[in-house]
């Protein structure tokens, strides 16, 4: 390994880090969740702490840019150099820099997460089957409105999942739209434009307008790039164009005619001979996350390592299952030493019994009563500050609980937050994922929703799950996301833009519901999936944020769940 | 249908800049990795500084030390890489 001349490194160890912008290539969340481990890399080895920041200047600020973006080091197309950062220190200094030619992926083609649909945002699955056909890209076949979709298991005819794949119908990114998507045709200085367009920018990202005139309205937004979008050439962003015309001969998909570098590449317009607009095909493009923790090796003080495997090694390399090799690891630690504390290396669940009956769970018809004797160990390493979007957030004995995946936290009057703990050691009927929970306020009995289910605990007896169905919710209701305690004996329970009005007490749904959740609650996301209350103020949660109303119906206040409740 | 295809190469307007030969590409890969100007600045010839500058290049790339432009030095300057040059002043 070596380090830059004069061992330049920070002077604290709780570093700071913004992302400017993203890359069309991939949703937001998973770029930041590429930066996010690629900083993790680091903090595993060493002593140094990673915080996002949000605004003003950190320590490392993270861009993406094609070309000249500034800084004199202009990027250099498609392939080549990927990326750039400067050693610590001020300004510039200690900033990342990833070349947005670059096709930016998880390193094994593209990594589309799906948005709405049924798939809760999970990613695409490819090839998936849809009527017989195997697909490999998102598709607008079985759809009139011409939104690209995929399945998000291996068959679409078997199990029905699916989701929408980015594309400018569906949303956009950046500009002063918050993701409004593109419409279509827009003016522009007098000209009407069909599709996104690099016009008027000199930094060849594509945008559109947002509404029908940017001229009179100014609202724009960046376009996500669709998976079938070309790298390079002269049309970057666009989608291929199939059938294309090239040398007078017709082409249904990518080709390397025409090339000697064996490079596949197609025309974005109907024919190449007369347009000349091309790109290269999408291909395994290269690991964000991979290009990322290298880049950050450079900003914590590492300069190139002329060992092939390391990750300092100023050669990309895709690697499956990466750790840090060890002349990396000697490399951070000449600089900030080893990490303090225990052993980065979380220990391995286990569980040991302390009763010879292992705990069973009860079948779906069952009623049963049983107190969990099993003792497991959590990973402390789950930590909540670093969880998104929690599956349900409630108060439950004057502590706001947390729940996610089976793992649940809890936030004291003090502020501060314990956990994890294991939902099924505390509630050993409940499964991982739970959708909403609220704690009656007469008789102290919780109730637990997930999906179309719900259960009532009472101390450690529980009765369920029983179908919601039963309380008087709609049997196509597919969950309950939150609950709001209404007076003594009455709890509304919400589901996107409706909600309705459980009489405790009677067990049933009072007449006059469902509502609509924006009319009586103005202001507020309707499609948020927690809502809770807590210290007399209503919440509505959506990514990772919270609106907060309070009991004159206004919104008061909007913040982070992480920063602001959980206080991280 | 045995007979040899006859392949058309066109140059793709936009990618021009890949059309360059093998010693444009090294020259211009030791100046902005950092190997042509440390040299250079230690005022010697260009001709013997682009082999020395070669021989650092293939050892700090783990390549056998030719000093010459042999194939898999040229291939190793089409890897995809870091932009933070090898070699600073």
């Amino acid at each position: 390994y070596q380090t830059f001349a004069g061992d330049l490194k920070w002077n604290h160890k709780d570093v700071t880090y913004r992302i400017l912008n993203y890359s069309p290539d991939m949703e937001a969340s998973l770029i930041d969740d590429a930066f996010a481990r690629a900083f993790k890399v680091w903090n595993d080895v060493t002593p140094l702490t990673f915080t996002r920041l949000y605004e003003g200047t950190a320590d490392i600020m993270i861009s993406f840019g094609k070309a000249d973006h500034g800084d004199g080091y202009p990027f250099d197309g498609t392939d080549g150099l990927l990326a750039h950062a400067y050693p610590p220190g001020e300004g510039i200094q200690g900033d990342a820099h990833f070349d947005d030619d670059e096709y930016w992926t998880l390193g094994t083609g593209p990594a589309i997460q799906t948005r709405y649909g049924n798939a809760d945002g999970a990613m695409c699955h490819f090839p998936f089957l849809f009527e017989g056909i195997s697909y490999k890209t998102c598709t607008t076949e079985g759809r009139t409105d011409g939104l690209p979709w995929c399945a998000t298991t291996a068959d679409y005819d078997k199990d029905n999942k699916f989701g929408f794949c980015p594309s400018e119908l569906l949303f956009t990114f950046g500009g002063n739209s918050n993701e409004a998507p593109c419409v279509f045709p827009f003016v522009f200085q007098g000209v009407k434009y069909d599709s996104c367009t690099t016009d008027g920018r000199t930094d060849g990202y594509r945008w559109c307008a947002t509404t029908a005139n940017f001229d009179t309205d100014s609202q724009y937004g960046f376009c996500p790039n669709r998976d079938t979008a070309v790298i390079g050439g002269n049309s970057d962003g666009e989608p291929c164009q199939f059938p294309f015309i090239f040398l007078g001969k017709t082409y249904t998909s990518c080709t390397s005619d025409g090339r000697g570098d064996g490079k596949l590449w197609c025309g974005t317009t109907s024919n190449y001979d007369t347009d000349k607009k091309w790109g290269f095909c999408p291909d395994r493009g290269y690991s964000l996350f991979l290009v990322a923790a290298h880049e950050f090796g450079h900003v914590l003080g590492l300069d190139h390592s002329n060992i092939k495997d390391a990750l300092m090694y100023p050669m990309y390399k895709y690697v499956e299952d990466f750790s840090l090799h060890s002349d990396d690891i000697k490399g951070i630690q000449y600089l900030y030493g080893p990490k303090t504390g225990p052993d980065p290396t979380p220990p391995q669940p286990k569980t040991t019994n302390s009763s010879p009956i292992m705990p069973t769970r009860p079948t779906p018809s069952e009623t049963t009563a049983f107190v969990s004797t099993t003792t497991h160990v959590v990973d402390p390493s789950q930590d909540a500050c670093e969880i998104k979007e929690f599956d349900a957030i409630t108060e439950i004995q004057k502590e706001l609980h947390f729940f996610k995946d089976g793992h649940y936290w809890k936030l004291s009057s003090t502020g501060k937050h314990k956990g994890p703990f294991l939902v099924s050691e505390k509630w050993p009927a409940l499964p991982a994922v739970i959708n909403t929970a609220f704690e009656d306020q007469l008789t102290k009995k919780i109730y637990f929703f997930a999906e179309k289910q719900f259960w009532v605990y009472t101390g450690n007896e529980v009765l369920g799950p029983r179908r919601i169905e039963k309380l008087g919710l709609p049997s196509n209701l597919e969950r309950v996301v939150g609950a709001i305690q209404r007076g003594k004996g009455k709890v509304l329970l919400f589901n996107g833009e409706n909600f309705w009005r459980l009489d405790v007490k009677a067990q049933l749904i009072d007449r006059g519901y469902p509502q609509f959740t924006g009319s009586a609650f103005g202001g507020v996301p309707i499609d948020s999936h927690d809502v809770f209350m807590y210290k007399g103020f209503f919440y509505f949660c959506r990514e990772s944020f919270f609106w907060r109303m309070n009991s004159r119906k206004q919104v008061d206040q909007v913040a982070y769940v992480k920063y602001n409740l959980l206080k991280c | 249908w045995c007979l040899p295809l006859k392949s058309v190469y066109v140059t793709f307007p936009g990618d021009v800049i890949k059309k360059m030969t093998d010693i444009q590409l090294a020259d211009e890969y030791l100046k902005r990795y950092g190997y042509i100007d440390v040299l250079q600045k230690s005022g010697m010839q260009s001709v013997i500084s682009t082999s020395k500058a070669l021989k650092k290049l293939q050892k700090h790339l783990g390549l056998q030390e030719t000093g010459t432009l042999d194939k898999r030095t040229i291939d190793a300057m089409k890897q995809p890489r870091c932009g933070v040059p090898d070699i600073r002043n």
